[in-house]
């Protein structure tokens, strides 16, 4: 986190707020639920609260504003610049002001999201700078989360209770960190490749290794999809259909892309796995056979992507066909003949012909650390 | 390969835009030598803080950044 140059906070903990004008395109009682849960963001981690006022002037005056506005910070049109906010102070101090030039919504990746806008405003408004962490919310660029499953990234957190101290609490919120491919500790919820490139994900993020390029890239899993959940369980590439499958818990999605293929997510039972089973931890297509594998605890089942069904035989124990591997896998991979089981930092380089781990690695060894 | 002048311009005016909107381009504290080098300066400050590559140059890393939607604020303290 950065907090603002000079270090400028409110003298008060009790701050008010007034909403001078609504946007035509949401109905106004969503604008102002989006404008107190933005408030609650902060609110919910620091000794602040916030107090609605329907005239006169507040610490932290909201409006929408086109092009110039008489800040000497004109609005751009649509996108580009959204929203700008002014820190602590009196007068201009703490307003926030948004570009009512954008397509402003309540919920939804189209358009950009009031809540998840103002959040970071009123971050602003109360002393925070933009962050370099890319998974902050101060950060200075706009990314798409499904607001319901918002929850105030760590560096935020930290930023906040720097400049007005903790929640008089014995129990400390927390919130998500942004993963660093090199450190020591990295795991992976799980990997996929997908046209030559691999995928590795973690929380709400996930990592792009090209196979030319020596930098691995991070990325919000919402830039890409949308409307795919953090915290993905497993994940592979179909070569008969170029898809990307993923899971998470008993439903999985389907990638063609950019795009999540219409009527998903569905159910895995459908693919003809047990009531017992609850989550999928990896999984792995054979692009040869056309045969899936998927591995759920200390078992694992085949599923045949050309006859489309559950081969039968299965489950069988990973302990028995693939000794030394362990079980409650966190990600497993097929390259060059050889069959890359994750687990925690590790991973475990599996020879089929030979049926025995050949070599062990550190899980961040893939993301060329 | 010939270049398309019009993207070229186009990109530019993108640079000088956004240095001069998050970055004080034409408010520094510091004086440069010439607009070359204070442009320069300005694309490493920016550089830094997104944690791309520094070259000083807008290459097509820095222009998908410098292409997002985002806040108004400026990157770099007042």
């Amino acid at each position: 986190f950065v907090l603002t140059d000079g270090n400028p906070k409110w003298e008060t903990t009790t701050l008010t707020y007034r909403i001078v004008n609504y946007t035509p395109d949401m109905h106004p009682s969503d604008v102002d639920r989006a404008i107190q849960k933005a408030l609650e963001v902060w609110s919910n981690v620091s000794p602040l609260t916030f107090t609605r006022l329907y005239d006169g002037l507040a610490d932290i005056m909201i409006s929408f504003h086109s092009g110039e506005h008489g800040d000497n910070s004109p609005f751009d049109g649509h996108d580009g610049i959204l929203a700008h906010a002014f820190q602590p102070g009196r007068n201009i101090g703490g307003d926030a002001h948004f570009d009512e030039d954008e397509q402003w919504t309540k919920q939804g990746s189209r358009g950009r999201n009031l809540f998840l806008v103002a959040a970071h405003e009123f971050g602003h408004s109360l002393g925070l700078s933009h962050s370099t962490d890319p998974g902050a919310l101060m950060y200075p660029t706009y990314s798409y989360t499904e607001p319901n499953l918002f929850r105030l990234p760590q560096d935020d957190i930290d930023g906040i209770q720097t400049v007005y101290g903790k929640l008089d609490s014995p129990v400390q919120p927390t919130g998500p960190t942004t993963p660093k491919a090199c450190d020591p500790r990295t795991t992976f919820d799980a990997i996929a490749t997908f046209r030559g490139e691999m995928m590795f994900f973690k929380g709400r993020h996930f990592w792009r290794r090209h196979p030319q390029l020596v930098d691995v890239e991070l990325f919000f899993i919402s830039l890409f999809w949308p409307n795919l959940p953090s915290s993905i369980d497993a994940g592979y590439e179909n070569f008969q259909k170029d898809t990307v499958v993923l899971f998470k818990g008993k439903q999985y999605w389907v990638l063609d892309g950019y795009d999540v293929l219409s009527g998903y997510p569905r159910s895995i039972y459908e693919l003809g796995f047990p009531k017992n089973v609850k989550k999928i931890d990896a999984a792995f297509s054979d692009q040869q056979t056309g045969k899936t594998y998927l591995f759920s605890g200390f078992k694992y089942w085949r599923y045949d992507e050309i006859t489309q069904s559950m081969e039968q035989g299965y489950p069988r124990k990973i302990l028995k066909d693939f000794q030394g591997v362990g079980r409650d896998l966190d990600a497993v991979l097929q390259q060059d003949g050889y069959i890359h089981f994750f687990k925690g930092t590790q991973v475990f380089k599996y020879d089929p012909n030979s049926k025995r781990v050949v070599s062990v690695q550190q899980s961040n060894s893939w993301l060329n650390c | 390969a010939p270049v398309d002048q019009g993207n070229k311009d186009e990109d530019l005016n993108l640079v000088k835009n956004y240095l001069s909107q998050f970055y004080n381009y034409e408010n520094v504290g510091q004086l440069y030598i010439n607009e070359t080098v204070a442009t320069t300066e300005k694309l490493k400050e920016m550089q830094r803080f997104f944690g791309l590559e520094v070259t000083g140059k807008p290459d097509l890393e820095t222009l998908a950044v410098m292409k997002k939607a985002r806040c108004g604020v400026p990157d770099t303290g007042d």
